[in-house]
């Protein structure tokens, strides 16, 4: 028996739309830790790891781990019927092979229930390591987004370089190139504005624009973006989910050869 | 000329 109701119904809207277009079809584990999901795009290029943890929800019951499996654009269209307010719980039985979300409104006096088939679905679980990241930024997650879209039409590639002069978004493409450079700023009176800069050592690497601009689509959920940076590893774009957890976005770069 | 990497490269499956 699971039984999830999360009063924020509207984070699990946002979640949905953050990773529906990246990924098709993916398994939610349901576990005492929390509602998790972890998934790659069809050419294992960018990965999603979600975690909405079990301290965020009003109730939670989980008997036992549970795994099920969901197509995206499916489960995006129930939760569209839920208002922006909306109270949702997620229930499922054991051994079913249904899914249903329940949408309650504020005042209660609506109250729906939509029931979803569960799919078989083989995935792949990559382990992801705790790792040191040549440099971290900081920075507000609209204002990644902008550059991201804004680069995109110019170039298809973004090389992100972070040095102690600041974090630079470079393209190239036909028409000419673009270079953006943002520096530290942590004078501002609100936090989710300042831009922040942890480096250990400069790092440059290229990154496809197509999955930057998809990983965006999570700018809803939080004020501010943390991209961790090395050049051993995947890029991860970071978007907290305030008090509950985090969607990751891991990106492979594009390699010189 | 530029690939783009795969994230087997890095991440082992578990």
């Amino acid at each position: 028996m699971l039984e999830l109701r999360l009063v924020q119904g509207s984070l699990l809207k946002k979640v949905l739309e953050s990773v529906k277009d990246l990924v098709t079809d993916a398994n939610f584990d349901c576990s005492a830790t929390g509602f998790s999901l972890q998934a790659m795009d069809s050419s294992h290029v960018a990965l999603v790891a979600l975690l909405l943890r079990s301290e965020g929800f009003e109730h939670y019951r989980c008997d036992r781990n549970l795994s099920m499996g969901m197509n995206l654009n499916n489960m995006s269209k129930m939760l569209k019927c839920a208002g922006n307010d909306d109270i949702i719980t997620i229930k499922a039985d054991d051994g079913s092979d249904t899914v249903t979300f329940m949408f309650e409104s504020p005042t209660q006096d609506k109250i729906a229930d939509f029931e979803m088939k569960l799919m078989d679905i083989d995935s792949e679980h990559l382990g992801i390591p705790e790792a040191e990241y040549h440099a971290i930024v900081r920075m507000p997650s609209a204002e990644f987004a902008r550059i991201c879209k804004d680069l995109s039409s110019i170039g298809d590639t973004v090389v992100i370089s972070v040095t102690k002069e600041g974090v630079k978004f470079s393209t190239r493409g036909d028409i000419g190139t673009a270079n953006i450079v943002c520096r530290q700023n942590t004078s501002v009176d609100k936090p989710e504005e300042s831009t922040i800069i942890e480096m250990n050592e400069p790092v440059s690497l290229t990154f496809a624009l197509r999955y930057m601009n998809s990983f965006t689509k999570a700018t809803p959920l939080a004020n501010s973006v943390t991209i961790s940076l090395s050049s051993e590893l995947p890029v991860v774009v970071e978007y907290k989910i305030a008090e509950m957890g985090y969607i990751r976005f891991y990106l492979a770069p594009k390699i010189e050869d | 000329y530029i690939r783009q990497a795969m994230l087997a490269g890095y991440f082992m499956q578990v």
